[in-house]
C-alpha cells in the first residue's frame, strides 16, 4: 500500500515490512474492519559512523564510535522505531454492540537508532 | 486461548475475544469516523491523536452505538394528543472500569425526511424524561418518578434528532443506577388537532419513528496515559 516503507534490499536500520492478518489468528468473527494492516518492524545495523537518515541519538552516536574502538566491550545502539502511527479498529463486543476503538503507536514508520 | 492471544487480547485492552451473536449492521456514523481516519493522508498519520474524537472534538478512543432495549408503552386510557410513549434503556455495564465517558449522544431517528405534502411541517411535542423509579411493565410511570430532561417543540422535516445526554449517562455510571429513559411524543395541541380528523391520523406521520439509539465515547485512561508518558 502507499505507505508501506520503501523496499531496498540493506542491513541499516530501517523499517521492514509486516502485514498483520486478524484472519490468520481467528479474530476474523469479531473484527468488522480492517482484516489486518501493515504493522512493520525494525531491523538492521547501526554503524559508525552514523548517518544523518539513520534518525540517531547523540548517544548512539557516541555508543558506534565506542564500538567501532571495542567492539567485544560495547554493543552497537539499537535499531528501534522512532515514529508511529494510530490505526483504528471496528468490532463486535460480547453484547453485539459495535465499537470503534482507536490505538496508538501501533504503526511503524520510521526507525532509528 | 493460546499465551499469545491473551497477551496480545490484553494489550487491545481486550480481557477476553468477544464472541457476537447476532451481528447488526455498523451504524453508519461509525463507519464514517473510521474511514475517515483510515483514509486520513498517511503524512500526518503519526500526528493523529488517538485519544481524541476530532469529529465530536472530545477526549476519548472508544466509541460505542448502543442499541436501545426499551419496550413501547401502551396506556390502557390513551392521553390527549399522545402519538407514543416509549421506555428507552441502554446498557452501558459493558463499559470498562478504567473508561472515563465523556461524550453520550441520543439519536432518535425517522424512517423518512416528511418533505412530501402529507407530513410537511406537521408540529410535534417531545419530552424526554430521566426514569428514577422503576414502574411496572407497561404502566406508564408516574410523575414523581421521572426527571424532565428535554421538552422541545419539532417539525418533523428531518430523519433524525440529536441530544446530548453526556451528563446523565455520567449519573449512570457514578451511582450506577440506569433505570433508562421516557420518551413522549405528541401532537402539538396548538395548532387546533382535536378539530381535524382524530388523533390516529395526526400520528400518522409520526408513525415513522424508527429507532433510538445512544452513542457513547470513553476514553481507556490505561490506554491514553500509558502512551502519553512514553511519548514524553
Amino acid at each position: 500500500s502507499a505507505d508501506s516503507p520503501p523496499v531496498t534490499p540493506s542491513n541499516l536500520c530501517k523499517p521492514r515490512r509486516l502485514y498483520i492478518s486478524f484472519s490468520d489468528v481467528g479474530w476474523e468473527n469479531w473484527i468488522i474492519a480492517p482484516q489486518g494492516y501493515m504493522a512493520n518492524y525494525c531491523l538492521g545495523e547501526c554503524p559508525f559512523p552514523l548517518t544523518a537518515e539513520l534518525n540517531s541519538t547523540n548517544h548512539a552516536i557516541l555508543q558506534t564510535m565506542v564500538h567501532s574502538l571495542d567492539p567485544q566491550g560495547t554493543p552497537q545502539p539499537c535499531c528501534v522505531p522512532v515514529r508511529l502511527s494510530p490505526i483504528s479498529i471496528l468490532y463486535y463486543d460480547n453484547n453485539d454492540n459495535v465499537v470503534l476503538r482507536h490505538y496508538e503507536d501501533m504503526v511503524v514508520d520510521e526507525c532509528g537508532c | 486461548l493460546s499465551l499469545q492471544e491473551s497477551l496480545l487480547l490484553k494489550s487491545l485492552g481486550l480481557s477476553t475475544k468477544p464472541s457476537p451473536k447476532t451481528p447488526v449492521p455498523v451504524p453508519s456514523v461509525l463507519w464514517r469516523i473510521f474511514q475517515n481516519r483510515k483514509t486520513s493522508p498517511s503524512t500526518n498519520k503519526g500526528l493523529e491523536d488517538a485519544c481524541r474524537v476530532e469529529e465530536f472534538n472530545v477526549p476519548g478512543n472508544i466509541i460505542r452505538v448502543f442499541a436501545d432495549q426499551g419496550h413501547f408503552v401502551h396506556n390502557r386510557q390513551p392521553q390527549a394528543l399522545l402519538c407514543l410513549q416509549k421506555r428507552l434503556y441502554f446498557n452501558l455495564s459493558v463499559l470498562e472500569e478504567g473508561e472515563h465517558l465523556t461524550m453520550a449522544q441520543l439519536e432518535i431517528k425517522f424512517s423518512h425526511n416528511s418533505y412530501h405534502a402529507s407530513g410537511q411541517g406537521r408540529v410535534f411535542e417531545l419530552r424526554l424524561y430521566q426514569t428514577s423509579q422503576m414502574s411496572l411493565r407497561g404502566m406508564p410511570s408516574r410523575e414523581s418518578s421521572r426527571t424532565l430532561l428535554v421538552e422541545q417543540s419539532f417539525a418533523q422535516l428531518h430523519k433524525s434528532l440529536l441530544f446530548n445526554l453526556s451528563g446523565v449517562a455520567k449519573d449512570w455510571r457514578t451511582y450506577s443506577k440506569n433505570l433508562g429513559l421516557i420518551l413522549e411524543i405528541s401532537v402539538d395541541g396548538g395548532d387546533g388537532a382535536s378539530a381535524t380528523g382524530g388523533l390516529q391520523s395526526l400520528c400518522a406521520s409520526i408513525d415513522s419513528f424508527l429507532d433510538t439509539s445512544l452513542l457513547v465515547v470513553t476514553l481507556s485512561q490505561q490506554q491514553c496515559r500509558a502512551s502519553r508518558r512514553r511519548r514524553r
